[in-house]
């Protein structure tokens, strides 16, 4: 799965998911990705995040919304709530990891997987790619 | 201006030892590429939407990447590829799923958003409108990559000595599950007397 969240100079985010699936996947199986709420979501007042992992798991949790919920209702910040929402992932016993980004231009990348392709580019041209924890 | 953008190439099992020199420089590089595509777009007065979607295409076209060409296989060795996008201004969405021919999913997941008045489309319906709508369409060859299609070869391999689950026993009679008593007594882990915790997956075994 790949995937990119941006804000851009008109204030406005966006989010954006694609992926093969799971492998040796049947039935037309499907996972989080091309969900709204699970695997992608976007909202200006709150947050932009695109999800990778354990789909069934994500899909349950509702993950990328819960995440902009958490701040819409709870005002936590955009970190905490991506890393609380991530955690209620790992207790159902799924794994993977998430992008987020606010519309202040936070960034979040938590993940419970071994690695993670990621990396952000910032304003200021300040950029980073990673791939392990 | 706090124009910005961040990726994901995907989790899972990347480890130091699985991965080699020449392997973590193709990643490194591939990832970077997909970033200034995209920021190029946010530095140019573009909009987070263009901005994701031209990130999203560079990483489908990347062979490294479980999206689009390199995607992992089904079952039944297909490539079927999901995408979505969403707009924060305007809450509007668009989804595919399913689809075997179309290059970048994510190019069909916004003209789903911006030119129907659905959300998701799935399968020949989501191909016919990516066709409608003028969308690159290729051979599903076109998604083929040798270390997919082993990766597939692994997990067929793996699945032939697993015990079968739920999914792939046939159907057969089986004895009615015994009537749950009225009285129910709380065990100490607060759990009902007879409960059983439902076995959705065969512990271990995640592909298929």
């Amino acid at each position: 799965t790949v995937g990119a969240v941006a804000l851009d100079q008109y204030g406005n985010l966006a989010a954006a998911t694609s992926t093969g699936g799971m492998t040796n996947k049947r039935y037309g199986r499907v996972g989080d990705a091309p969900i709204i709420g699970a695997g992608t979501y976007a909202d200006n007042q709150t947050c932009a995040v695109s999800c990778t992992g354990w789909g069934e798991y994500f899909i349950r949790v509702g993950v990328a919304r819960d995440v902009a919920a958490r701040m819409e209702y709870g005002r936590q910040p955009l970190a905490a709530a991506a890393q609380a929402t991530l955690d209620k992932v790992a207790q159902l016993g799924g794994d993977g990891g998430l992008i987020g980004l606010d519309r202040q231009g936070n960034i979040t990348m938590p993940f419970n997987s071994e690695g993670m392709y990621r990396g952000y580019i910032k304003a200021n041209g300040q950029t980073e790619v990673l791939i392990y924890k | 201006s706090r124009i910005t953008l961040v990726i994901h190439g995907g989790a899972g099992t990347i480890t130091r030892q699985n991965m080699t020199p020449e392997k973590e420089r193709a990643y490194t590089e591939a990832l970077n590429q997909a970033l200034q595509a995209g920021y190029t777009v946010l530095q140019r007065g573009g909009t987070a939407l263009d901005a994701v979607e031209a990130t999203v295409r560079v990483m489908e076209d990347s062979p490294l990447f479980n999206a689009g060409k390199g995607a992992v296989f089904t079952h039944d060795g297909r490539n079927e590829l999901d995408a979505a996008v969403m707009d924060g201004q305007t809450l509007k969405a668009g989804a595919v799923a399913g689809v075997t021919v179309v290059r970048n999913p994510i190019s069909a997941a916004r003209a789903v958003m911006e030119k129907s008045e659905h959300v998701l489309l799935t399968g020949t319906g989501a191909e016919q409108f990516a066709r409608e709508k003028g969308l690159t369409i290729v051979e599903p060859g076109y998604f083929y990559t040798e270390a997919r299609y082993q990766q597939l070869q692994k997990a067929l391999a793996s699945e032939k000595g697993a015990v079968p689950d739920q999914l792939n026993t046939p159907t057969k009679t089986t004895p009615a599950a015994p009537v749950p008593t009225k009285t129910k007594t709380k065990t100490k882990a607060g759990k009902p007397q007879g409960y059983a915790e439902p076995p959705i997956f065969t512990e271990g075994r995640k592909y298929g």
